[in-house]
């Protein structure tokens, strides 16, 4: 899956 | 989670913190956009919206706790409890101007057409304009009260170490965000212009007075 939809940051 | 990271996360509590401080302390927002801060608490709100059911850790769910509540206790002293010193005569940005090219340009380019990452887009976006109304205001007034430099630099630093995040991220995991690091990148730029005027006179002791 794309990584970027899981926002890890806030 | 690296230094740089966190260091900007401190940074922008120290800067919600000190605008939370300086109204309540001096009872007054004069000076203060109203107009930025909704936007920094849409920013938020549709930004944390995955709060409830993505877990990254347990620092990300309190710090989007205290900036979400922080956002909107400011709102609450702005404009209800000191809603007299509310200076809606210079905070006339007109934020329409920022919502809907947000809107748009996340509809035109985001990762995802999921909800929630098209929020995180938008969130992203607004958040990169969200301080034009604060500086607006400060253009107009031609000043700012010391303790609203401080808040600006605060607020502006936070983001810059996030780019420097976004390096080290780059060179160390082989992450990046395009949509997050473009954004921020214009933030920070906007906040040049103060940065210059902060260096060169607040940290010497001066009055923060734009150039008449």
């Amino acid at each position: 899956e794309d990584d970027n939809t899981h926002h890890d940051e806030l | 989670m690296n230094i740089f990271r966190l260091l900007g996360d401190i940074c922008h509590l120290v800067a919600i913190i000190v605008l939370l401080l300086k109204i309540w302390k001096t009872r007054s927002c004069a000076g203060i956009s109203g107009k930025s801060q909704i936007l920094f608490a849409l920013v938020y709100t549709t930004r944390y919206v995955d709060l409830f059911f993505t877990y990254v850790s347990l620092y990300n769910s309190v710090m989007k706790v205290i900036f979400l509540a922080s956002s909107y206790a400011t709102l609450y002293l702005i404009y209800v409890k000191f809603k007299a010193t509310y200076d809606f005569n210079h905070d006339t940005f007109r934020i329409e101007f920022l919502l809907i090219p947000c809107v748009i340009l996340s509809l035109l380019i985001t990762h995802d057409y999921s909800p929630v990452e098209l929020l995180w887009t938008f969130s992203i976006y607004l958040e990169a304009v969200a301080i034009l109304p604060q500086l607006f205001m400060v253009s107009k007034t031609g000043e700012a009260e010391t303790i609203t430099s401080h808040y600006l630099f605060a607020l502006g630093a936070y983001r810059a170490l996030y780019i420097v995040n976004w390096i080290y991220r780059y060179y160390t995991e082989s992450f990046i965000d395009g949509i997050a690091v473009v954004a921020g990148i214009i933030q920070t730029i906007l906040y040049a212009d103060f940065f210059y005027l902060y260096i060169t006179k607040v940290l010497k002791g001066k009055d923060f007075k734009l150039p008449a």
